[in-house]
């Protein structure tokens, strides 16, 4: 289960705050999966206590309500980001990216199908760049608003980045495997360097348009199974 | 034919912070305890959430779960929020070790219980910590309830119900608070998740003005949220 509460000291109206909330979490929890399995009691709360002084937040003061809802935005990735890096049995955090997609929805369904995929997410604990697993578990989709052209996709694995947007100076370079639906040349070596890391990112490109989305995910061990194989109700 | 051994999961001790006092949001009460819900002596089980501000300054808002099956609390916390338009919620109770899932109508009357006894433990707690009465807002079914845990097994009300009586005299707002409260959601998790920050606003007026954001969350499994404003309407409660 998925719980989170988050406190302000800002005055904020109360449908201000709901709106910040509905855009923060369709960033943050709602695009975060360990096992692919939803929870009866998932709930985020906000309370904001008006504290800090009397100003009153308004989504009619444009400028003001989207500085709280990023900052609140930032807050719950950090939040939801730790949930996966704790999930039962993992080894690994991944962040899913796709890009080039018609709608932001496209590339969101992307990306959580990616993620709930368990050969996927066994190859990542493997240690391996499976990307036919990727390309199977995306081109499975029916619910697109536009077809996937396999011509156009490319995937890559790349070095997480750290939160000023750079990857470490001692990570591996990033690995194109696909690029416009044609195989790359695969270096071993440099495959299980990126893949060791504990934390790793899989971009895909659907050359499709414009919109894109983030999912984070982590790999699927015999140690999830051992957990929740011993957990009673 | 294995060919790679069990890997141990990767150190997690670096993703605890040590937060400042200054780091946590103003107006804020809370304290986290054990009542006996989880097996383990020291682990916290029970937490309570208040905001100290008057009624008409504070405001909440919330998303749930989309599974038709969804908990007695959440249910309940959506009819408080949905009843208050926002506006004048009290704070939080939240316990973890048994969801309050599937637990019929008697589950349901256990997650309003929680709701009354924080809210009037909380309307007392806040009329003596400040120098004014919280806006005259003593309404008992002010507080948002969440429970985490066990599908299917009811929840040992008597024992949260005398827990959060003692709630009033371990409230505070130190980092150790926010911390308790913080390990009172835990379930299988390996460590807490709490997270604080300031952050700056221009107003319309031209000010800028600092403010501070607090979190804490909690999840290792069972985890693909699809959260909403409001609740499914086919409660789980006739299948």
């Amino acid at each position: 289960t998925l719980l989170s509460a988050i406190m302000t000291d800002v005055h904020v109206a109360p449908k201000a705050l709901q709106s910040a909330l509905n855009y923060a979490c369709a960033r943050s929890f709602n695009a975060i999966s360990v096992d692919g399995d939803m929870s009866t009691n998932d709930t985020v709360v906000v309370l904001a206590s008006g504290a800090a002084d009397a100003l009153e937040i308004d989504e009619k003061d444009n400028e003001s309500f989207i500085q709280f809802r990023d900052a609140l935005t930032d807050v719950a990735k950090e939040l939801a980001q730790l949930v996966v890096r704790d999930g039962e049995g993992a080894t690994k955090f991944v962040t899913v990216t796709v890009k080039g997609t018609k709608t932001y929805d496209d590339a969101h369904t992307i990306a959580s199908r990616i993620s709930t995929s368990a050969l996927v997410k066994t190859a990542l604990y493997g240690e391996d760049a499976n990307w036919g697993r990727i390309l199977a578990s995306l081109g499975s989709l029916q619910e697109l608003s536009a077809p996937i052209d396999p011509s156009r996709v490319s995937v890559s694995f790349i070095p997480a980045q750290q939160q000023n947007g750079t990857a470490p100076s001692d990570s591996p370079k990033p690995l194109l495997l696909l690029h416009n639906g044609e195989p790359q040349p695969l270096d071993e070596a440099h495959a299980s360097s990126l893949l060791s890391q504990t934390d790793i990112e899989i971009l895909l490109d659907i050359g499709l348009g414009e919109e894109s989305a983030q999912y984070w995910t982590c790999d699927f061990s015999y140690e999830y199974v051992r957990i929740n194989g011993d957990y009673r109700s | 034919n294995l060919t790679f051994e069990m890997r141990p999961p990767p150190p997690k001790a670096h993703l605890h912070k040590t937060l400042p006092d200054s780091a946590f949001p103003k107006g804020f009460l809370l304290s986290g305890t054990h009542v006996g819900i989880k097996k383990s002596k020291s682990a916290e089980d029970l937490g309570l959430i208040l905001t100290t501000s008057p009624a008409e300054r504070t405001s909440a808002a919330a998303v749930f779960t989309q599974n038709s099956f969804a908990a007695a609390p959440v249910r309940v916390s959506a009819n408080v929020l949905a009843a208050r338009s926002g506006r004048g919620v009290r704070g939080v109770v939240v316990n973890s070790g048994c969801a309050n899932a599937v637990t019929g109508q008697k589950g349901e009357e256990d997650a309003w219980a929680m709701v009354r006894a924080a809210g009037e433990v909380g309307n007392a707690a806040v009329a003596s910590t400040t120098s004014s009465s919280p806006a005259g807002d003593n309404d008992e079914a002010n507080m948002l309830v969440m429970s985490t845990g066990v599908i299917g097994v009811r929840l040992p009300i008597d024992k949260i119900l005398s827990g959060i009586q003692a709630l009033p005299s371990s409230l505070g707002s130190s980092p150790a608070h926010w911390d308790s409260v913080a390990r009172a959601f835990l379930t299988t998790d390996t460590f807490p998740k709490l997270r604080a920050r300031t952050f700056a606003v221009t107003h319309a007026d031209g000010t800028q003005r600092e403010y501070r954001l607090a979190g804490m969350s909690k999840g290792a499994g069972m985890i693909h949220p699809r959260m909403g404003a409001s609740v499914p309407t086919a409660t789980g409660l006739h299948a």
